[in-house]
């Protein structure tokens, strides 16, 4: 049975997207079974995936309005152990608020969630920032959840209210385990990040904080533009190494 | 009878609420009766706005649920001409989804906008990321609106969304301008961010975005550190400077 990540947080572009993105192909590269769903109606996870340029534009979306199935929706990548489901049509609409209530209603997101660790080893969830009812619902289907924390005062400042919903969502859900806090966007030449980083060492839980940290680089940056994840674009790059250093930590744990 | 002026974008951790922080000082700075509302119940404005330490937590969601008047909810700041409307208690709560289903169906939303620009010069409204409910009810009762686009790739490839969306709403507000977009966390020393706002210049109307760039300095991230917009904590700072820049612009045109 595999285990389904999700990756969460109150704050918006904390690093998100380029986590899900990124630990999802370097468990692909590794040869561990790996499906990368995009829950977040802005649909980043398709400019960073390494999908081929044909690809269809169906998704998630179009899956639980019941106008596509399962099959037309899985989409293969540059990578053979990795599939991923966008988020789909929606990202064309200009209300989105449709596609939130349904995916609040619909049993086939959890459904879909849960028939997938049966035929994968993992299953990363991208999730749109804040704590909407988006969130709880694929939080109330994980068994892992990563909360990436931008090395910034702000997002520091905001960091208990995801804190609280997972704990909200633990009394719901008892396999829910927060395997750890990840600090993103570390830029080593900052005090602003030096302090931020230090302080949520010292005030939260050791076994709260992954030891690993993700700098600041321009190739993770650019690798949306390019399309790819910046672990399969550029794996000697500084922040494709923390990812790599992320997944086996995460690998050690899912056993 | 006085502008409200939205801070909106379909991506997270673009400098929205730093943005709507540090127009909302800077009008005040001039003499601008201003009134800065937090729509976003990750509540980000609290940490930036210069509030006094012993301030109420009331705020829109307390006055929405009728536990709380206006007079209540509206506190006085470090700035004479600056009074601010907090997102409220919402943010100490772990399920936000009751606050977001309200804000979509109140009247009170559109009725306090309405009277806020009776009384004030300006009304700078933040907002959650993403094209929600809520950003389409404020958009609705606004009559001027800015999209911040921080110079990375990602947030270039899904600013389509949120010009769609200000069209779609024009249509149903025929007071509402998209005044511009305005670049934000420019590093002159990355290559990305040169690409990104270059491309932005050649591919969008002239007169859709701004000439200033708000550059990324220290200082205005570590200004919700101390609790003040950075155009008040260092006036002399490059952001602020680039703030103060897009302040003179606005007056002009809403004179
Ligand atoms: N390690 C890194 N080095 C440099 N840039 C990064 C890094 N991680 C993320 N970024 C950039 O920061 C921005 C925000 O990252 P990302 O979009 O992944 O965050 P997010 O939390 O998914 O945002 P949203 O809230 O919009 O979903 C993007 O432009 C991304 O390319
Ligand atoms: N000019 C700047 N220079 C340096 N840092 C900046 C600048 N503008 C914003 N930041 C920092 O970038 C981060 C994101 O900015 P901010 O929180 O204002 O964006 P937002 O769009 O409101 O995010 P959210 O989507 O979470 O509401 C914050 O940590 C902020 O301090
Ligand atoms: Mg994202
Ligand atoms: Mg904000």
């Amino acid at each position: 049975m595999g285990h389904v990540l999700a990756i969460v947080s109150q704050k918006g572009g904390v690093g998100k997207t380029t986590t899900a993105v990124n630990l999802a192909a370097e468990f692909a590269l590794r040869g561990t079974k790996t499906l990368l769903v995009d829950c977040d109606p802005q649909g980043a996870v398709k400019y960073g995936a390494g999908l081929r340029s044909n690809h269809t534009p169906y998704g998630l979306a179009d899956y639980i309005a019941g106008t596509r199935t399962l099959r037309e929706i899985i989409l293969p990548t540059a990578l053979p152990w990795l599939r991923v489901i966008l988020v789909g049509t929606v990202t064309n609409e200009s209300d989105q608020s449709a596609f939130q209530e349904l995916m609040v209603e619909t049993d086939l997101l959890p459904a879909l969630l849960a028939s997938a660790r049966e035929r994968c080893d993992v299953v990363i969830v991208d999730t749109p920032p804040g704590l909407g009812g988006i969130v709880r619902r694929v939080l109330a289907a994980s068994q892992h959840v990563i909360v990436p924390l931008q090395c910034e005062p702000l997002a520091l400042q905001t960091t208990p209210q995801i804190l609280r919903m997972l704990e909200d969502i633990s009394a719901v859900n008892d396999e829910l385990t927060l395997d750890g806090i990840v600090l993103t966007m570390f830029d080593e030449n900052s005090d602003v990040c030096a302090r931020v980083a230090d302080y949520v060492r010292r005030h939260l839980p050791a076994n709260m904080v992954f030891d690993m940290v993700v700098p600041r680089t321009s190739a993770a940056a650019e690798a949306f533009a390019a399309g790819q994840p910046v672990v399969l674009r550029n794996a000697a790059d500084p922040s494709s190494r923390a990812y790599s250093q992320l997944v086996t930590e995460l690998q050690a744990r899912f056993q």
